[in-house]
């Protein structure tokens, strides 16, 4: 049951969609649980929608976890997000106010194929599971095949790469039904945060070229504000910046897209660690990654509320 | 054991290319052999002064470490057995499935 699963394990797709159902089941006040569509291999793509059920209009946050399958600390974060914030719903006057005001859409793994995967045959998969047909190697880079520069700079067209871009944009079924339903949601979508491993950044558009973005200063300091508040539980420098000069230049990816499609708060977050564990962050540390990664997500939350 | 021990031995080397000539035979070495790239994410982002970590099957890690003595580029080994990190990672799983 709900009360006895442990947030600070790594949890296998099943397990965790088993705990989306019960969550539903337990907070139908606060919860809803839909799925966008279906994976390559035929899998639900489930979101939990979070938040006070009040008019139809409420302004949104989308949160998506496992994009990139190896990163299994994404996922680990976006249930924690879940029970923190359903937790402390009733004690938490920041959360609650959050909550009432903001409906938040939490997608524990987007690449469900791949998470699997990455539990049962390679734990280091990266990419989907989809099927070539000229090539014997399988997956495209979920963040590669969003219809935003598709398959220039920083992604490859080769589909062996780890940076495959795929046949054409949005070919990947994951990245077309999330496209679609931020598509239909745009108006109230107020920010998309992804959360990804490893390098401890905080990451916003541009990634696919050097520029600077219209809305800048606001979207700067929301991120300033976020590693500071992130700063403040462990002592963890998180280091933030346009993707293109932070980490490096890449076409195609998820923040870049939701920023074109009139998400004015795009986030990439990458969270612990800079390399000493890499992608097998040990379950000793999901506890306080995951606890300072809350702060920083409440804090640009906390700021879509205010006027920038 | 976890994943069939396929990664018995497999090691993760962080590479830091000093210049633009140990880049460059850094990314010939890295295209040659087939390694997993941890960061960043393939061989073409490969810069100097910035950290390379890559995932090395264990019948490369020698080849491997002898290329990079030969160009002199400066290396040191993150995770020296790969199979006993992913058990540390999930331990608590198969003891779990046991309880």
């Amino acid at each position: 049951s709900e009360s006895q699963y442990d947030y600070e394990v790594y949890h296998s797709l099943e397990e965790i969609q088993s705990w989306m159902f019960e969550m539903n089941r337990t907070h139908p006040y606060l919860v809803d649980m839909f799925s966008v569509g279906k994976s390559y291999e035929g899998r639900p793509l489930y979101v939990l929608q979070l938040g006070k059920r009040s008019r139809p209009q409420k302004k949104a946050v989308w949160i998506d976890c496992g994009v990139h399958a190896r990163e299994w600390i994404g996922p680990a974060f976006c249930q924690w997000f879940v029970k923190e914030a359903i937790n402390s719903y009733l004690y938490d006057s920041a959360m609650r106010r959050l909550l009432n005001q903001l409906n938040f859409y939490i997608m524990p793994v987007f690449n469900v194929d791949g998470y699997h995967f990455s539990w049962t045959t390679d734990r280091f998969w990266r990419k989907t599971r989809s099927k070539n047909h000229k090539f014997h190697c399988r997956g495209v880079d979920a963040n590669r095949n969003w219809k935003v520069k598709w398959c220039e700079e920083g992604a490859s067209s080769h589909p062996c790469d780890d940076t495959y871009c795929g046949p054409y944009p949005e070919s990947e079924p994951e990245v077309k039904a999330v496209a679609k339903f931020l598509r239909k949601h745009k108006k109230r979508v107020k920010a998309y945060i992804s959360i990804h491993a490893y390098a401890q950044m905080l990451l916003y558009p541009y990634s696919y070229k050097y520029a600077t973005i219209p809305n800048f200063n606001c979207v700067e300091s929301a991120a300033h504000n976020a590693v500071t508040a992130l700063y403040s539980a462990y002592g963890v420098k998180y280091r933030y910046g346009p993707a293109s000069t932070t980490l490096y230049v890449s076409s195609g990816s998820s923040i870049d897209w939701a920023y074109r499609n009139g998400i004015r708060y795009a986030f990439a977050f990458e969270l612990r660690d800079t390399g000493h564990f890499g992608f097998l962050l040990p379950e000793s540390l999901i506890s306080p990654t995951c606890t300072e990664t809350m702060r920083a997500v409440k804090a640009i939350a906390t700021g879509l509320l205010k006027k920038c | 054991s976890l994943y069939s021990n396929r990664y018995t031995g497999d090691q993760v080397f962080r590479i830091t290319p000093g210049n633009d000539e140990e880049v460059h035979a850094l990314r010939k070495m890295l295209t040659r052999m087939k390694v997993d790239f941890w960061q960043p994410n393939s061989v073409s982002l490969i810069c100097q002064n910035a950290t390379v970590d890559v995932h090395v099957k264990r019948n490369d890690t020698r080849g491997l470490r002898a290329h990079l003595k030969q160009e002199n580029i400066h290396y040191g080994v993150l995770i020296s057995n790969l199979q006993k990190e992913i058990e540390k990672q999930t331990g608590s799983h198969s003891s779990r499935k046991r309880r």
